[in-house]
């Protein structure tokens, strides 16, 4: 998975991101944007799997939206320790759970950050103000780190894949510095939903597991898409 | 080509044994059992589906919290599928990120 945040010189967020998964010319049959109506108007937005009840991309709207990226660390029995003795929330549920509750950005945050989930993951997180963009790389029990938009230094995007941040990627699966480069070539004054899709369509941030692409920001619920890839 | 995702409606007003049947409609029924089966065989390792099956028969609630084992007991019932199946699909990502 590829997800980026990122802010633009007027302090719109923008949030963008590819799922990449197995199986995909079934699950590309099975793509549905969701939205979950109660007392007649919309509570969230989500895109999923038919069967598959979890939320990995969300729009909670006029707050926050968010996605979550696969990341692969610890031993299998960890997870299911966590499942099933410490009755941990599976990673999407939580997503689920949190575009339902929480009142704002900053209340997403810390329920993404310390709510104890089965798998390591990380959740990307973008708000409706300046500088609200938050990368969470998450443990089961807690956050690992916590990486902000910083835009006054020059950080007005993040890239987040299926690694920490702070390592570098294998080369045989980078798809952060592509991201960064289409980025930075497209520019900060020119950044948008647009502009985001084309980066996300970018190989091999694009590549052959790629499900669909979601463009959203928290600001602007109504512009929410999904577009289903067949890279 | 790539093509947009098709947009539902959730209700989070119906008990959730019945919000995701109106969806599920629109789609070859056949076509999502095969698909739910061929994922949960493919991809749940064989010590997992030792766990999820025999307990899903008895009750799910053993294993994960309401609204989501209504749902997914609504969903297995809708497709006519096994809810250790469906369970096994929800938990796909819990079961192969180590």
């Amino acid at each position: 998975c590829t997800s980026i945040i990122a802010q633009d010189t007027k302090g719109n967020i923008y949030h963008g991101r590819n799922l990449d998964y197995a199986f995909p010319e079934i699950l590309r049959n099975l793509t549905v944007d969701l939205d979950f109506i109660q007392n007649g108007t919309i509570a969230y937005t989500g895109t999923t799997f038919l069967g598959y009840v979890g939320l990995w991309t969300g729009q909670s709207p006029y707050k926050f939206t968010v996605s979550g990226d696969a990341r692969a660390k610890g031993k299998w029995w960890e997870n299911a320790i966590a499942a099933f003795f410490k009755r941990s929330s599976p990673v999407s549920w939580l997503v689920r759970d949190v575009l339902y509750n929480a009142r704002d950005f900053e209340n997403a945050a810390l329920q993404l950050s310390k709510t104890p989930i089965i798998a390591d993951t990380y959740y990307i997180l973008g708000g409706t103000q300046s500088r609200e963009g938050l990368v969470i790389t998450r443990n089961r029990n807690g956050p690992a780190d916590l990486w902000p938009l910083d835009p006054q230094r020059g950080e007005w995007f993040h890239v987040e894949t299926n690694y920490d941040h702070w390592t570098t990627p294998p080369p045989y699966d980078d798809r952060r510095t592509p991201a960064i480069k289409a980025l930075n070539a497209t520019g900060q004054a020119n950044i948008n939903a647009v502009s985001l899709y084309k980066v996300l369509s970018v190989e091999p941030v694009l590549n052959h597991m790629t499900i669909y692409t979601t463009t959203m920001s928290a600001a602007f619920p109504e512009e929410y898409s999904t577009q289903i890839r067949n890279p | 080509q790539d093509w947009a995702a098709p947009r539902y409606n959730v209700s989070l007003d119906l008990p959730p044994e019945q919000r995701w049947k109106a969806i599920l409609s629109h789609y070859n029924q056949t076509y999502l059992k095969e698909s739910m089966e061929f994922i949960y065989k493919s991809s749940i390792p064989k010590w997992v589906q030792a766990i999820i099956l025999p307990l899903a028969e008895i009750d799910i609630i053993f294993l994960v919290r309401e609204p989501y084992a209504d749902e997914i007991r609504g969903i297995a019932r809708t497709l006519e599928v096994s809810v250790g199946y469906i369970l096994g699909v929800n938990l796909a990502y819990e079961a192969t990120a180590y």
